[in-house]
């Protein structure tokens, strides 16, 4: 087995030299981790778990990397190896990216943002580096599905200084702010999107589409009472059967809350807030805006 | 308080401007004034010495454009567009904000028929636009939009420079919301004795009967 | 002060709170 496991491992770094991934990490996988013929140290098994994933990864596929993540899942809580547990982290955060667990994977690239440490083991960490992570962090928080969850996600995010300084802030700005986002940010934004990002789903939509439809909904939400379908379509781009369809996705997921009056073809959007209680929350703006006006006064000795 | 603070430096800096220049010399500074996407307040311009004395001279047009987007609506400049020079669209734009602004003043809710005919739209979809785009995003005002009512509900809205008289109103209102005020305390008040008075009634009752309770049963038994 | 006045201004413009139908029907 020990011979076995050398010529393994020498064909695996032939075949990554080659950048043939999925076939290294098939070589890789033949290795019997589990032997009872021969002591393996989890650390080992980990380390090959890992490498295993990341190999699958450069070909995307993210079936088979999950497979060896997840075995690796049980070795790496007892694992005192700082650079296999960061190889671990980021190896998870990009498979759930692939997977489409946007807003978990946010979660995990903005934790790996936030690592203190500029040298683990002898891997050095480098800002680029970190820079990236909180950059996909924001890129899949923005593709995750509209709704409280994400928005507190995104507030995560653009409260963190960090973020005003990368290129995709703007567009992070407009969907903190809920914002409605035109054609032309749409497009900018999808030039740094990755392929799996950009993927068509079973209704004809894109992973992206999807994406800035139920934001853009969200933010059609905040603006209006009540909007007819067919100018929620113009609004939104789509045909208004499909503005419908989304729309009551999300009132039904509880993402958005409103009702649809398809005998009028109109939508309405609820507050979240009952009328008395948007009335004092009203009431209690005008107060704040007094005060500001009071302070205003007695700075110019009024 | 957000507008006033985020134009606050803009306003000192063509205030500054204006007060070295004189006559002609002022038209790029309205200009640029009228034009620029994040002021909407004249007031402090138009009370520079220089830019009043501009009154009854050759160069009075540009005091007449910063009087319109001080006090003025679209519908004003279509009335004199004749008498000052043709706006350039960053200014049709401003002028429209600040219509919107002044429709406020007057009205909570504001019918889309009457927003169209003043801000010189023909449909609905580049009226909503407009709002949301160049007011809602732009911070000036607050609102929803209802398209089965055909409305737009103002919550909040900038306020724009004072007209001449028009403290007068704001001294009125003010005062008016003072009497309100201190009767809804007083009422508040009396509301409040009496429900204590009837509080301590309904406890004196309570223990009356109590008392008469016992004493029924001690001569009972 | 013109700015005070501006913001004066807009705060009077704050009420009514609320003006809409459901409103009347709640606060009733």
């Amino acid at each position: 087995e020990e011979q076995a496991l050398i010529i393994r491992e020498k064909l695996a770094d032939l075949y990554e030299s080659e950048q043939q991934w999925s076939k290294a990490a098939q070589m890789l996988s033949g290795i019997d981790l589990d032997s009872g013929m021969r002591a393996v140290d989890d650390n080992f098994k980990l380390s090959k778990c890992i490498q295993i994933a990341r190999l699958y990864l450069e070909d995307d596929d993210a079936v088979n990397a999950e497979a060896f993540i997840n075995k690796a899942s049980f070795l790496v809580s007892n694992s005192q190896n700082e650079v296999l547990n960061l190889q671990y982290k980021v190896c998870y955060a990009r498979i759930l990216d692939m997977k489409r667990k946007f807003l978990e994977a946010a979660l995990r690239y903005y934790d790996i943002s936030q690592i203190e440490k500029r040298q683990i083991g002898d891997e050095e960490i480098d800002e680029n580096a970190l820079e990236q992570a909180l950059s996909a962090a924001v890129t899949c928080t923005i593709l995750a599905g509209a709704g409280p969850q994400r928005s507190r996600v995104l507030a995560t995010l653009y409260k963190d200084e960090r973020c005003s300084k990368l290129k995709i802030y703007p567009i992070l700005q407009k969907v903190y702010l809920e914002r409605i986002l035109r054609k032309p940010e749409i497009d900018a934004f999808a030039e740094e999107l990755r392929p799996h990002q950009k993927a068509s789903l079973p209704d004809k939509f894109t992973v992206l589409d999807r994406a800035m439809i139920e934001h853009n909904l969200l933010s059609a939400s905040k603006l209006y009472t009540n909007i007819r379908f067919d100018e929620l379509g113009t609004l939104l781009g789509i045909d208004p059967q499909k503005a419908e369809k989304i729309a009551s996705k999300m009132i039904y997921e509880d993402r958005m809350r409103g009702s649809i009056d398809q005998v009028e073809a109109v939508i309405h959007f609820e507050d979240d807030t009952e009328e008395l209680q948007q009335w004092d929350h009203q009431i209690s703006g005008l107060c704040q805006a007094l005060n500001d006006i009071l302070d205003g006064m007695a700075k110019k000795g009024l | 308080m957000d507008i006033e603070q985020k134009q606050a430096e803009i306003i000192d800096q063509f205030v500054k401007r204006a007060s070295t220049c004189k006559g002609e010399a002022l038209a790029p500074i309205v200009l640029e004034a009228t034009s620029n996407p994040s002021l909407f307040a004249f007031s402090e311009i138009l009370a520079v010495p220089s830019v009043a004395e501009l009154d009854g001279t050759s160069n009075s047009v540009y005091l007449d454009v910063l009087r319109l987007f001080a006090h003025g609506t679209w519908a004003d400049y279509k009335c004199i567009t004749g008498r000052i020079p043709e706006l350039v669209p960053d200014q049709v734009l401003k002028l429209k904000q600040l219509t919107v602004l002044t429709l406020a003043e007057t009205n909570k809710v504001l019918p889309y028929d009457s927003l169209m005919q003043e801000l010189d739209v023909t449909n609905v979809r580049e009226l909503e636009d407009f709002l949301i785009n160049e007011c809602m995003y732009a911070g000036i005002v607050r609102g929803k939009l209802d398209q089965l009512k055909r409305c737009f509900e103002v919550q909040f809205a900038a306020g724009r420079d004072l007209r001449p008289g028009q403290l007068g109103n704001m001294m009125l209102t003010l005062s008016n919301w003072l009497n309100t005020s201190e009767n809804l305390l007083v009422s508040i008040q009396e509301k409040i004795k009496w429900a204590d008075k009837m509080g301590e009634f309904e406890k004196k009752h309570r223990k009356e009967v109590e008392e008469r309770v016992e004493e029924v049963k001690k001569s009972l038994s | 002060e013109n700015s005070l006045l501006r913001q004066v201004s807009s705060l009077l413009r704050r009420l009514p709170a609320i003006e809409s139908e459901r409103f009347q029907d709640d606060f009733l």
